[in-house]
């Protein structure tokens, strides 16, 4: 199956998910 | 008390003031004034200097000050502008804005890409690509073989490096993510769209320097 790199990269980091900078009010 | 909270918050080193950074950002001055209660809490979790340094950063998001990941490193690196190893008040606004929903989507490509360029040479190598991708699959407890990563990283250029040179360039990324949209789907925060109501708790300080200013 062909998975694009970056669709992975971007979809599954957690370091992409700066949603957590604001659970931390 | 708004005269007060105004003359200790511009002793923090690197402060400026929120109409300032609300004229050169997709936020309002409330806005502005709300994300400082939210970069007072980031910056001083552990070091009380009004600065977020890396592990402050890296226990917001991982909950847990000695998490390494090599996506967070890279955007701690592109937040703290001024490359001096911490993220100031003016770069945090700035730096956010990028990933407000009102933001152009041309900020959005280009911070992707200097994301994605993780030496700093202009381009996309494959072998960055292939660095980025084996960093995934251990954060994520994945194994596949090098076989596998080799032809992700394969099929990924064979898309998206159009000229054929071994690496993608600015106008090949624009290109690819115009044609793959989701990519950009982690380049937006809808909490930032109006950050006064979603974080209540932050807009205290806010409503009382708009009623004293």
């Amino acid at each position: 199956p062909f998975f694009n790199a970056f669709e992975l990269i971007s979809s599954m980091s957690s370091g992409f998910d700066l949603s957590s900078l604001f659970e931390s009010k | 008390m708004g005269c007060l909270f105004t003359k200790h918050i511009k002793q923090i080193p690197g402060y400026e003031e929120p109409t300032v950074l609300a004229g050169e950002t997709s936020f309002t001055v409330s806005e502005v004034e709300a994300l400082y209660e939210l970069f007072k809490k980031l910056s001083s979790s552990i070091i009380v200097d009004g600065l977020i340094h890396k592990e402050e950063f890296q226990l917001a998001l991982f909950k847990n000050s000695n998490t390494r990941n090599l996506f967070a490193d890279r955007i701690f690196d592109l937040f703290d502008v001024k490359r001096n190893g911490v993220i100031e008040f003016g770069e945090f606004v700035r730096s956010l804005s990028v990933f407000h929903p009102n933001t152009a989507i041309s900020e959005k490509i280009e911070f992707a890409f200097r994301l994605y360029d993780l030496r700093h040479t202009g381009f996309i190598e494959r072998e960055e690509l292939k660095e980025m991708v084996l960093a995934l699959l251990k954060e994520s407890d994945l194994c596949l073989s090098d076989d596998v990563v080799e032809t992700i990283v394969d099929k990924t250029f064979s898309e998206a490096d159009l000229n054929g040179d071994g690496k993608i360039d600015r106008e090949e990324w624009k290109e690819f993510v115009a044609r793959n949209p989701s990519l950009l789907k982690n380049m937006t925060l809808p909490y930032l769209k109006d950050i006064t109501i979603a974080f209540p708790s932050f807009v205290l300080y806010s409503e009382v320097e708009d009623s004293d200013i």
